[in-house]
């Protein structure tokens, strides 16, 4: 999936 | 986005903030080190890579843009600004932070989730931002006495690793959401590299006096 390596914190 | 996440962004956008003000107010640079402050810059331009490549919100566009150009901002003030600059403590700054660099980078050659450029990339701005503190931490021990904004610059950033792992805790119980082991690991010895300093600084809070540390 495409949130897998989505880094969504900073 | 839950209130420990919330709260660990807006403490570390106060500890740039105290830094910027300290500066500002008192165009000195004085206990600040300049080694911490480029490992900074270097952290947020190599974690950041998704910025053009990614769209998350516009909070994290947002965020994501301040603390590069706020790093990079501050480097260059401490190395080119004409009044700044004759305050560093360059004598008392001599941690050799390029190897650091070279131990991360080399770190994460060998430990990273996927063997792109972007996650090896991103895996070394976690190496690096969990000991980017350290020559900052030599500093203030080798001059011994701390101002109070470049103390509560120190405080509010180990604030903010705090509420990152709070964060990772209620992830874990509220959304099943497994954060990164390489982030886990990291988070947690950069947050202990401050344990120190945050006894000192609870003592002298405590007791109303001047932040000292010990030689």
């Amino acid at each position: 999936p495409l949130g897998n390596l989505l880094h969504d914190e900073l | 986005m839950n209130v420990f996440r919330f709260a660990g962004d807006m403490t570390h956008l106060i500890s740039i903030l105290v830094l910027l003000l300290k500066i500002y107010t008192t165009k000195s640079c004085s206990g600040i080190s300049l080694k911490t402050q480029e490992l900074y810059a270097v952290v947020f331009v190599t974690r950041y890579l998704d910025l053009v490549t990614d769209f998350i919100s516009v909070y994290n566009t947002v965020m994501k843009v301040v603390f590069i150009s706020s790093s990079l901002a501050i480097v260059w003030c401490i190395r080119r600004h004409k009044v700044v600059r004759r305050s560093y403590d360059k004598e008392l700054d001599t941690f050799r932070h390029w190897l650091l660099v070279g131990a991360c980078a080399v770190l994460a050659l060998v430990v990273h989730e996927k063997f792109s450029f972007q996650e090896v990339c991103w895996a070394f701005s976690i190496y690096l931002e969990a000991v980017a503190i350290l020559p900052q931490l030599v500093l203030l021990q080798r001059s011994g006495n701390v101002d109070n904004l470049t103390g509560q610059y120190v405080f509010f950033l180990g604030a903010y690793r705090a509420f990152y792992i709070l964060n990772w805790i209620y992830r874990y119980y509220s959304e099943q959401h497994f954060t990164r082991w390489i982030s886990c690991v990291s988070g947690i010895v950069q947050t202990a590299l401050y344990a120190d300093f945050f006894y000192y600084y609870f003592i002298s809070w405590k007791n109303n006096s001047k932040l000292q540390l010990p030689a």
